[in-house]
């Protein structure tokens, strides 16, 4: 499904350059659950947005489904992105003066859905982050941990093919944080890739194939047995 | 130091009302470690503001070193705030258009400190959180752990008496995490006051008193032996 190539992403503040990607090759099969470990700083969700299409290597390649994504114009990266992916950003990104209930919906609203099936769809991840009783507030008007599960509930509605977590749980309480990770391995068990950047051992462990970066390195990539 | 009374702070979304903070009693003496913990949405970003002088009670009463603050004019509070408190932020709101350290001087330069004496300060807590390297680039070069730890030198800068720290680690690895939290603590031996708002348990059992919040309630209030 994904397959980096020797994918580099520099950037110039001042003098020196920043090499937040360095030569990152790797790939990934539909269906797998990798999560993404490192240091602070190390490139994580800058991997993320490369594979999410919301940004392109300087340098090296980056084939999504077969498809070269370097060359592709962002009309048709748009398309790619809204049929394929859902993106928990690490800041979230809500609509301010949208509420819960319309952020969550905002895809569906882009895409055409129509609305009986928006809202039956919105209400039924409402409830998977346990927020139903929030729907009609604003971001303002909802905590850290309650935003960060609308973000999560927004890159849900659609049934992405490609999910991809970036700290989905850094805001939330432990209980709830276990029932959001139990949420995305479900949705994997029934066929979504889901790549998880997280800080959190106990949860970056859970995955079957785990990515450590350091300086923008794949410092270790390694798969471990089932069960 | 502070004193809180019956402490209420309702909002209305539609119909019902909703007790963010449900008759919150509390004292917490100079030098003291607290943390508190608590379910998402429960209240804890909410008493911290109400401590922080951002927010007022909507009944009951406040004395901040003895002084009633629920009558003070927004001046005085500004004052209170500028001398005494530093505020890590749960969403860190950063400035865009300043660099890193831009950002974490700011405080100094709206308290008419010298330039020479800012720079000297500012230089010291980017090293203290390991942005030495990070001074010029701004927020939107800068990664979820980086902007974490821009907005903690920001809070720590002014040597504030009082420190309100609201899940200063939510976005950093566990070891720039263990070394906040390290900071935090060797100033908390030299005699400031530290509140500490956390989701992570290893976290928050090193504080000497251990609050736990639950719908808007102070649910549990543990001191444990020092050692
Ligand atoms: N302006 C507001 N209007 C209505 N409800 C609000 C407003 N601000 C906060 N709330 C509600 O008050 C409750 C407490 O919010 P608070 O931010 O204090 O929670 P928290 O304990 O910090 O949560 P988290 O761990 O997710 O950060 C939440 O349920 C939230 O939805
Ligand atoms: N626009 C930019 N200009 C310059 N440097 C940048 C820019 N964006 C990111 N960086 C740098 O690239 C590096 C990687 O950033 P990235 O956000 O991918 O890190 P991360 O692994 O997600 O970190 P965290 O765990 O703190 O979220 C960081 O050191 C950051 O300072
Ligand atoms: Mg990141
Ligand atoms: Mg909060």
């Amino acid at each position: 499904m994904i397959v980096l190539d020797s994918v580099n992403k520099t950037y110039q503040v001042g003098g020196t350059p920043l090499h937040a990607l360095d030569n990152v090759t790797l790939s990934i099969e539909t269906g797998e659950y990798l999560s993404v470990m490192g240091p602070s700083g190390s490139g994580k969700s800058t991997l993320l947005n490369m594979i999410g299409l919301l940004d392109h290597p300087d340098s090296g390649s980056y084939l999504f489904n077969g498809v070269a994504t370097e060359t592709l114009p962002e009309q048709e990266l748009a398309r790619l992105r809204g049929e394929n992916i859902g993106f928990i950003f690490q800041a979230f990104h809500l609509i301010n003066r949208l509420t819960a209930f319309e952020n969550i919906e905002l895809p569906m609203v882009l895409a055409g859905e129509p609305v009986k099936s928006r809202r039956s769809s919105v209400r039924q991840v409402l409830d998977m982050v346990g927020l139903g009783d929030r729907a009609d507030h604003k971001p303002n008007q909802l905590s850290g941990g309650q935003l960060q599960r609308v973000a999560i509930a927004r890159a849900l509605v659609m049934h992405p093919k490609l999910l991809l977590a970036d700290e989905p749980t850094g805001n939330l309480d432990s209980v709830s944080g276990k029932e959001v990770i139990e949420v995305l391995e479900q949705l994997n068990r029934e066929g979504i890739t889901l790549i998880l950047v997280t800080h959190d051992r106990h949860i970056g462990k859970r995955a079957n194939r785990r990515i450590r970066m350091v300086d923008g390195k794949i410092e270790k990539d390694e798969r471990q047995g089932k069960g």
